[in-house]
């Protein structure tokens, strides 16, 4: 899979904008977390809209994709088996949070920071597409996200989080 | 009757998506 596969996102779809990035950052990294971030996208996408021509193209150039990663993957337990998916994603969003926490905590605070909190915050979505998510990850994914954003907020205006 | 052809494409349209994805997560 080489270049940029997929063509612009209509704006429709802008509330995947951020997972279909991470799907890229972790092309090479993790193909495994690129699938499923690709997943969650196409799932949530086609609730949206699977009928304007702009979107349509979009999302069969998607399934395209995912289609092609799936053949690529076979070998992989976490392609084939969505039980061990599920357990990666949620393995792998989890140690992005405790690493933003505990550098948090020990009053580190960065654009790493920042970015862990919020990737794990967006893959604590794309876990959606194994099912309901737990009461605990909800709540991981809402303090993930306003730390994110708040820690953001505190660099640009050169402030010390509390 | 003469308009229901229309909607019926579009619907077969998301069909062929529906059936990719759940062939997708299938295999």
């Amino acid at each position: 899979a080489a270049g940029s596969p997929l063509p612009p996102l209509p704006a429709a779809f802008k509330a995947v904008q951020h997972h279909l990035k991470t799907a890229t950052d972790h092309e090479k990294r993790d193909p495994v977390i690129a699938y499923y971030c690709r997943l969650y996208s196409m799932q949530t996408a086609m609730a949206i809209d699977s009928k304007s021509n702009d979107c349509r193209g979009f999302l069969i150039k998607l399934m395209d994709l995912l289609e092609q990663m799936k053949t690529q993957l076979q070998g992989t337990d976490a392609i084939t088996n969505e039980v061990v998916g599920q357990a990666h994603v949620e393995n792998y969003a989890l140690r992005l949070f405790s690493f933003a926490d505990n550098n948090d905590r020990a009053g580190t605070f960065n654009k790493t920071v920042v970015k862990s909190f919020y990737t794990a915050s967006l893959l604590f979505d794309v876990l959606q597409v194994f099912g309901e998510i737990s009461e605990d990850l909800l709540k991981h994914r809402k303090y993930a996200r306003w730390k994110s954003a708040y820690i953001h907020d505190c660099l640009r205006k050169g402030e010390t989080p509390i | 009757t003469s308009t229901i052809g229309t909607p019926s494409t579009a619907s077969e349209q998301q069909d062929e998506l529906s059936q990719r994805l759940a062939q997708l997560r299938q295999m």
